[in-house]
């Protein structure tokens, strides 16, 4: 178990510092086996140093930031790990423009393997949606779907 | 393998049966506040075996069932079903098609189905294993939730991955 | 101590009902005093019932909606105790357009009383600034600020 | 009374004294991820007594000083002054004009002032008290927080505005 886990570890803190550095552009961050005060298994820490900051704690980040440095650590796992499918709850709300658009693309390339699913309100990112589907709550409180298929008008 | 189709049908606010079927590539979901984008990942957290009421924004078992609208009756059951295409025989099941099924009944009586044969929530358990839920369905206001843990609690992702 | 607080709530109560139905654009929801069981003070609990809703605990809201409510009980706290500014940080993050509108015209309410400063991503709330600060950060980590007098051509 | 103008010098990423002139009406703050908008808000907090590390995001005293960046040193000290015009008299003090500032030194020494004049972080809290800081400042991700509240420790927020 213990040398399934590291070796997982450490494809997984590969691609988490190519994927911090293509989602913020720049910076650098580091995924860090850290030991256990009390002898047990080592934790996971993460450091991150967005384009221009120093090296700094979590603590520090902005909503964003944290937003996408979390990304960078999903989309990590889940290229060393896939999974059939993936089902994101509004994860871009906190990221501005120029970090929305550097989210979908790295969406886009997650989309090749894994069935990307995405609940959000952000105009960037429905633009790069292949499928999509409207909900809607009628006046007696229940849900309808609508598949409003891409017909490349909705982008507009 | 691929989700290929979701159906809810009595499950919170999806009284009515509702299907969403999902090409390959990325599928938005979008909608006002309250219309129930949400509920559709609650459901697919519940079909796999979700226990737990806080990420199921529940406080009791029927909380999951139609609760009824002005002029609309509350539901009986909620019921719903996920189908992976698995044609590459990932998921560690015969099938090539695999349907997963839960229904809950305001009895409070819990079924669980696999290809519409009756199995017990740890085959459930055993089947998604390999998906390790805690990445694959990332909840509403949850995505940095990795970051506000400690070092030590982290090492059940990449468990999950190993 | 007991007196004042009640006066309180009574006004606050029934700011928070009015301000509700007005962001919600319907919809009732009440503040109500419930005996504390060891015996200690009263606790407030807190109603909503979105408009074509039933009755339903606060656990059931959807992430905009419990944003919303949060926000009208601000502006209902506001209202009864005024306060020489507020500074709200993204708190119409959660929001979708129609809703944003609603909330943007509450606040233009507020602002008549008292000073308010609002840190935001929306282009919906940011039409409606009385004036604009754009902050950004440097190369070398330092935060720098520039004021965009509104002169009507933001909101393009 | 208006809160008419606040300064930020060595504050967070504020390294350079940094001047926010308010206009009645609403003011709007915009700009990137990481820019520093929040911090303009904790810094709002801190000059008016915050001392909680986890609302102004800091672990220990000097992470409120400006820790330095790509070729710039870090600072010596962080300031923040805020201005209110109190012409109705509304704060329980006889200016027409209040400034209160907050100053801290890499030494771990905290200065308080009102109107120029070194006063203790009590009689800070004392001409706050009116301000009710849990409704004056709403921190990111923080506006549902009286939701998540059990009902007696809602109890505050209208103890505040009494
Ligand atoms: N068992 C139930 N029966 C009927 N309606 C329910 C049930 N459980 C939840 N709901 C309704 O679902 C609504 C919330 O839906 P949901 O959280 O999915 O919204 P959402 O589309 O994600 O909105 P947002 O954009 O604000 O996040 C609530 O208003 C609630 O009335
Ligand atoms: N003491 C300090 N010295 C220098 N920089 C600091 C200090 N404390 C915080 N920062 C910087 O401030 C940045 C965060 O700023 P802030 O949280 O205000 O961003 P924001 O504009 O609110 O972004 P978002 O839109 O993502 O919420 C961090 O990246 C961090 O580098
Ligand atoms: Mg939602
Ligand atoms: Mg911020």
């Amino acid at each position: 178990m213990q040398r399934r886990f590291e070796e997982t570890f450490t494809r997984v803190a590969r691609e988490f510092s190519t994927a911090f550095t293509t989602l913020f552009g720049g910076g650098t961050a580091k995924l860090i086996l850290i030991d256990n005060e009390n002898g047990g298994p080592a934790g996971v820490d993460i450091v991150a140093q967005p384009p221009g900051k120093r090296l700094q704690s979590l603590a520090l980040l902005s909503g964003g930031e944290r937003a996408l440095t979390a990304a960078a650590l999903l989309f990590a796992i889940l290229k060393v790990n896939p999974s059939p499918f993936v089902l994101l709850d509004e994860v871009d709300a906190a990221l501005d423009e120029a970090n929305v658009v550097r989210f979908r693309e790295r969406l886009q390339q997650l989309a090749n393997d894994t069935q990307a699913i995405i609940i959000t309100h952000n105009r960037g990112t429905i633009e790069v949606a292949d499928s999509l589907y409207g909900v809607s709550m009628r006046e007696d409180g229940v849900s309808t779907v609508l598949s409003m298929r891409m017909a490349g008008s909705l982008a507009g | 393998p691929r989700l290929t189709k979701l159906e809810l049908h009595g499950f919170k606010s999806f009284a009515n049966r509702t299907t969403f079927l999902f090409e390959p590539g990325i599928t938005a979901i979008i909608g006002p506040n309250g219309s129930g984008k949400s509920n559709i990942s609650d459901g697919v957290r519940w079909v796999l075996g979700e226990q737990s009421h806080s990420l199921l924004r529940s406080k009791k078992t029927e909380d999951v069932i139609f609760a009824g609208g002005n002029g609309k009756a509350p539901g009986g059951f909620a019921e719903v079903t996920v189908t992976f295409d698995n044609s590459t025989g990932w998921l560690p099941i015969e099938f090539s098609e695999v349907t997963v099924t839960r229904r809950s009944l305001r009895s409070g009586e819990n079924q669980f189905l696999i290809n519409g044969r009756k199995v017990r929530l740890k085959d459930i358990h055993h089947l998604t294993a390999s998906l390790g839920q805690s990445y694959t369905v990332v909840g509403q206001g949850l995505v940095d939730a990795a970051l506000s843990q400690r070092a030590e609690e982290r090492r059940g992702l990449f468990e999950h991955a190993a």
